[in-house]
């Protein structure tokens, strides 16, 4: 049995509309940590991790480890039947071959409840090991997002470097090069617009633009977007999830022949 | 002319 009660359930709407575009079907595993996902995207090339931990649910009960196979693209239709107010709760029987996702309108007026075929996923989790990042570069997720979507309509890679200097972004295409270097800048009013670079070492490294533009599609989640780097490694670009956890994005990089 | 790694070249199967 299990039974999730999100109040803030434009949470886990805006979780599907982050990673709807990259990942087609998945296993949602849920424990007594909490319900979460990892993923790759049908080439793997870039991975999604998401975990919501228990305690950032009104209820939470899991009695065993579950591991439910959606069709991200379904669950999304679902969840946008819920409106940005309403109180989400996730439930399932052991052994069920469905998902219920009951949505409460905040007065309590309303309630529905949307029943959503599982489907078994033969996925492979991946052993994700601690690293030390060369660079981690935290910024505001909206400018992250800005400088992709600007960036991609020039090129199709974005060779993202960190120095002394800052953090610069470039790219090149047949019309033209462009660059925008972020300097570290802690003097603002709120610290969710602060660009903080912390560098153990310059380093430079080359991505494919259509997975970045992808990740920013989880911007809504929150203010701030920390990006951590080393040279022998995929990126990581993550967005905290307040009060419950993180989605996080792994790139490959391009590498030169 | 750059080529396109896997995250399965960095990640193991657990």
């Amino acid at each position: 049995m299990l039974e999730l009660r999100l109040v803030q359930g434009s949470l886990l709407k805006k979780v599907l509309e982050a990673i709807k575009d990259l990942v087609n079907d998945a296993n949602f595993d849920c424990s007594a940590t909490g319900f979460s996902l990892q993923a790759m995207d049908s080439s793997h090339v870039a991975l999604v991790a998401l975990l919501l931990r228990s305690e950032g649910f009104e209820h939470y009960r899991c009695d065993r480890n579950l591991s439910m196979g959606m069709n991200l693209n379904n669950m999304s239709k679902m969840l946008k039947c819920a409106g940005n107010d309403d109180i989400i709760t996730i439930k399932a029987d052991d052994g069920s071959d469905t998902v219920t996702f009951m949505f409460e309108s905040p007065n309590q007026d309303k309630i529905a409840d949307f029943e959503m075929k599982l489907m078994d996923i033969d996925s492979e989790h991946l052993g994700i090991p601690e690293a030390e990042y060369q660079a981690i570069v935290r910024m505001p997720s909206s400018e992250f997002a800005r400088i992709c979507k600007d960036l991609s309509s020039i090129g199709d890679t974005v060779v993202i470097s960190v120095t002394k200097e800052g953090v610069k972004f470039s790219t090149r295409g047949d019309i033209g090069t462009a660059n925008v270097v972020c300097r570290q800048n802690t003097t603002v009013d709120k610290p969710e617009e602060a660009t903080v670079i912390e560098m153990q070492e310059p380093v430079s490294l080359t991505f494919a633009l259509r997975y970045m533009n992808s990740f920013t599609k989880a911007t809504p989640l929150s203010g701030t977007v920390t990006i951590s780097l080393s040279s022998d490694l995929p990126i990581v670009v993550e967005y905290k999830i307040a009060e419950m956890g993180y989605i996080r994005f792994y790139l490959a990089p391009k590498i030169e022949d | 002319n750059s080529r396109q790694k896997s995250i399965l070249s960095f990640f193991q199967k657990s």
